[in-house]
């Protein structure tokens, strides 16, 4: 009895502010927005830390299992509304 | 809990804030709430004052902006990013900004706060019913004006509860107009408007001109949002449309059609198809209360926590009834240590002489009723201590209790024969126990003794009271050159010697003198004890900050 599926049809909304980035654009901009990469120290000199590590330090941060990976639960976490202090700060 | 680098903090424990703008998610006092609430998580258990200034340089400055608002850390649009704020320190440090494309609420949807109507300012209820139909926002039905209502009961035909929307046709906030509504239509730069609109501004907040031609009167103000107002879209702020068509098809509600991504949307025009003028259907929003405690842990030196029902943990989850995690109350006390008693208000350096001008009055002296009976007035205008002798003033009368006559009334004297510049009611006066200068304050004047000659009237603006106070009410000499002066719930502390109110003030009555009464008509000092007036009675104050005694001014005071 279920109501027939409607087909449902995709629009596009003038001034959608669509954050269509792919995840991994999504988890670059929140690793450096929020301090886990490419942290600037006060010496001026500039830390290199690999996706994998800043992925760790921010699931630790976040009290998520550290995977070091883009799963499931840090996407949620990294589209999930917050302040925008950075988490580490250099 | 993490704090800092180098434990930033406040150097002192008597904070101030002040509140730079608002959003037109909510009305100003429900905002307002938001905020005093969200700094009483702080002061609940920490030593630290939270005074609120309504001008000047406050040490927290808190304010709502827009994408790029100005200080080189843009906010994002709707979700994302909340809020920012500063370390404590000077200038921006301390500092508290609010992304005004969020939609800003108490946590659970909007916060509809009626205006006039008969629910004395209540909470609209949602949904309510009337005439037979449920409604879930404000509506303009049974109403030929076109004001938005709601029923602030479940049952409108049962309880007849109702109250106005936000709506611009009932007032604006913020802007030149003091409030004042909307006028449409108006001119602006030539063009005809026929509601708010964002034209002329970058930051994209809805406005309206308060008279019918903003080119030649200059006169604006902010538009509220409705409660039926979109968030985002290409028409933020903009009620919805119902009905509305959206590919053919009639909508008399939010839909989520034609999105991928699930979110609720209307049209704020009666056909999409032709406009595309569209906007996100209100949601729960965001708890300005959660967000701004928040926030103000990082205005008051907090870093991020990573226990995730911390409140300074750095993502936002919404909680009904929020108390402060273990966690957030060892930070703040490694910073400022534990609530402790009210703390003794140190001295600030006093301020360089201010220039006073001179001015004169001419009076004419009144005649004294002779056999007018102390003993037989019910209230005094004031009452103080001149000279050592307890002066009580009445109606351009006053009578003396003389310390020297154990405690003989003399009087009643005539007013105008011995300060003949005073009006005949004295709300407070006050003599500086430095200078032996007497003050009176009658309304929001006052004139400056010195023995014969006088300065006045000048306005207690003067002294850096603010426009809102309307007189006052009390007087207190606190040690050498400082007085507290006192009106409705608040009071302030007067630098005599500087002539200016000093920093951090007003401060609630009732957080410093507990147990007196906060409508008191009348506060002095005298021989080392404070006195409270409401009426023929009094309430007595130690210096140990006790409430002593309770007694009938013309018994106890005037020997009656």
């Amino acid at each position: 009895w279920c109501v027939p599926l409607k087909k449902s049809v995709s629009v596009t909304f003038p001034g959608d502010v669509l954050k269509n980035m792919t995840d991994t654009e999504l988890a670059e901009s929140y690793l450096k927005k929020f301090g886990y990469m490419n942290v600037q120290h006060r010496s001026g000199f500039q830390s290199m830390v690999s996706t994998s590590k800043a992925l760790m330090t921010m699931q630790r941060q976040m009290g998520l299992e550290e995977t070091g990976t883009l799963d499931k639960s840090t996407v949620a976490a990294m589209k999930a509304p917050r302040c925008g202090v950075p988490d580490v700060r250099s | 809990y993490q704090t800092f680098e180098g434990d930033l903090k406040w150097d002192h424990h008597d904070i101030t804030y002040r509140i730079l703008n608002y959003s037109p998610d909510m009305v100003a006092s429900l905002i307002d709430d938001a905020f005093a609430r969200a700094f009483k998580v702080w002061s609940d258990v920490t030593p630290l004052t939270f005074t609120r200034l309504f001008d000047g340089t406050a040490d927290i400055m808190v304010s709502f902006g827009k994408a790029d608002h100005g200080d080189g850390y843009p906010f994002d649009g709707k979700d994302g990013l909340l809020a920012h704020a500063f370390p404590p320190g000077e200038g921006i440090q301390g500092d508290a900004h609010f992304d005004d494309d969020e939609n800003w609420t108490l946590g659970k949807g909007p916060a509809v706060k009626t205006s006039f109507g008969n629910a004395e300012g209540a909470l609209c209820q949602f949904p309510f019913l009337f005439e037979g139909k449920q409604y879930s926002t404000c509506t303009t039905e049974g109403r030929s004006d076109n004001l938005p209502w709601c029923a602030t009961t479940a049952d409108y035909g049962r309880d007849k509860k109702f109250g106005f929307c936000p709506s611009e046709l009932l007032y604006t906030f913020d802007g030149n107009s003091d409030g004042k509504a909307c006028v449409f239509p108006f001119v602006f730069l030539g063009e005809t408007y026929e509601g708010c609109t964002t034209e002329g501004r970058s930051d994209g907040y809805r406005w309206c001109s308060t008279t019918d031609n903003f080119d030649q009167d200059k006169k604006y103000g902010f538009c509220p949002n409705r409660d039926t107002a979109v968030i985002g879209g290409n028409s933020e702020g903009e009620p919805c449309h119902f009905p509305f068509i959206f590919l053919g098809k009639k909508y008399d509600s939010c839909t989520s059609e034609g999105r991928g991504d699930g979110r609720l949307w209307c049209a704020t025009t009666s056909d999409f198809d032709t406009d595309t003028k569209w906007g996100f259907c209100q949601d729960r929003g965001y708890s300005l209360f959660l967000v701004a405690a928040h926030e103000f842990g990082h205005a008051l030196g907090l870093d991020h926590s990573n226990i995730r029902n911390a409140l300074m943990y750095p993502m936002y989850s919404y909680v009904e009834d929020f108390s402060l995690h273990q966690d957030d109350i060892e930070g703040i006390h490694y910073l400022y240590g534990s609530k402790t008693g009210p703390n003794p208000s140190d001295e600030p350096k006093p301020e360089p002489d201010t220039p006073t001008t001179e001015s004169t009055t001419t009076t004419t002296t009144h005649p004294v009723d002779p056999s007018q009976n102390a003993c037989q007035i019910d209230k005094f205008d004031t009452i103080t201590e001149i000279d050592g002798d307890l002066h009580f003033f009445k109606d351009r009368q006053y009578w003396r209790l003389s310390s020297k006559t154990d405690g003989k009334l003399e009087g009643p004297f005539s007013m105008s024969k011995r300060w003949p510049a005073v009006p005949a009611v004295v709300d407070t006066a006050f003599e500086d126990l430095v200078t032996r200068k007497i003050y009176f304050f009658s309304g929001t004047r006052f004139w400056v003794y010195t023995g014969q000659s006088f300065l006045g009237p000048r306005s207690i603006e003067k002294l850096g009271l603010s426009s809102t106070v309307e007189k006052v009410e009390g007087a207190m000499q606190r040690g050498k050159g400082k007085v507290l002066l006192f009106s409705g719930e608040n009071y302030w502390r007067l630098d005599v010697e500087g002539q200016q109110i000093d920093k951090g003030y007003p401060r609630l009555t009732d957080q410093v003198f507990g147990g007196v009464p906060l409508d008191a008509h009348d506060v002095f000092q005298f021989k080392g004890n404070s006195y409270f007036c409401r009426d023929r009675f009094y309430w007595r104050m130690n210096s140990k900050r006790q409430v002593d005694r309770v007694g009938y001014v013309t018994y106890d005071l005037l020997n009656c």
